[in-house]
């Protein structure tokens, strides 16, 4: 068995959830924020049998969208320029979905 | 070292805490939400020396309980029938844990 | 790759992901609950490529201080002693951070 970390956005994470439900698949939601754009997203715990992480895959892949978000970036902190600091809001690509999969040495149920 | 990501009901995580606590277990709670029922539970990290592991599952296994839940599922959504549909509550049995066991490369402590 | 589990102070948690990302080191923010004091702090997932490690670990060292903390103990649950019990402050010394280093096999971005 493996464990897919997966951190996704907000917008899909329902969606992608009741996909899971109903392919079978079970999940545990963590809420979560991003550490650069400091927005809420969302971490799914999933852990799956080896031979199913192809299929999980595809369903992350099919339902999480890459969405461009704008960005005002904050004045540097602790910078003298901050009267004179004009922010540009700036592009920003968030990915659909970040996966880390991790391996499960035992997987115990009671 | 491991680490036991172990995702309990949330009426059984404070005395799962408190008796990993009186046995000089460690842990980290997150606050969680099931794939299936919606509903909050609690994912605890537990880190553990290797040859403590069959005790700490031990104390999980005493405290943690399975439970009856009754779930009235929500109509499918975007199905036509909604109007005709009887939703029927269902019996769903919550296990008392689901716990994985991750390997520890390196611990650090600052 | 690998994924580091980082539990730090709450205090430390902001200049904490500011320094990660001036450094180009992406993150995600869990808010959790230490299970002995039962006070608010945070679990950081860190995604970092092996060779990495090291820069992060002094980071993480640079930035997240241990505080001595005055906790009232309560009175121990269920003692039939909790009229007469005068509890004494004592004092913990809360760790900056404490880092569970796992293993990745497989990263994926969509
Ligand atoms: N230092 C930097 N400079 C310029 N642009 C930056 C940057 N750090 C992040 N970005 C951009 O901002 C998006 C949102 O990042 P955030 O950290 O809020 O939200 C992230 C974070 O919560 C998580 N994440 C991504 N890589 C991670 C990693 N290696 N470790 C832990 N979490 C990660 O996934 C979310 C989406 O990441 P994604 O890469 O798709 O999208 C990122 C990326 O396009
Ligand atoms: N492989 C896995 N990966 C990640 N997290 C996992 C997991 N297996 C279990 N969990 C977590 O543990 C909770 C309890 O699972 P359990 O299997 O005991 O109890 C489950 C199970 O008896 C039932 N259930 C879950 N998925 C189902 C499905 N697709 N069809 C029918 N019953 C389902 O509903 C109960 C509550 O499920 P819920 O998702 O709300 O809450 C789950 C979920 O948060
Ligand atoms: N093996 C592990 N697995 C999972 N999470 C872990 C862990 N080791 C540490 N943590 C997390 O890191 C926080 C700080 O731990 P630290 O050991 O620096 O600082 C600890 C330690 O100095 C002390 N402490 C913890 N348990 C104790 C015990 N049974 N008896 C006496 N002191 C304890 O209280 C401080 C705060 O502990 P708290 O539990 O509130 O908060 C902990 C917990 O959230």
């Amino acid at each position: 068995m493996k464990l897919l970390i997966a951190v996704v956005q907000d917008k899909d994470s329902i969606r992608l959830i009741e996909s899971l439900v109903d392919n079978g698949y079970r999940s545990t939601k963590l809420a979560s924020t991003g550490g650069f754009l400091k927005a809420g997203n969302t971490t799914l715990l999933i852990g799956v049998e080896d031979e199913e992480i192809p299929k999980v895959m595809d369903i992350i892949k099919e339902i999480c969208q890459a969405r461009e978000q704008l960005v005002t970036p904050m004045a540097p902190v602790g910078s003298n320029a901050v009267e004179s600091y004009v922010p540009y809001p700036i592009e920003v690509l968030v990915g659909g979905a970040t996966i880390f999969v991790v391996d499960v040495e035992k997987f115990v149920r009671f």
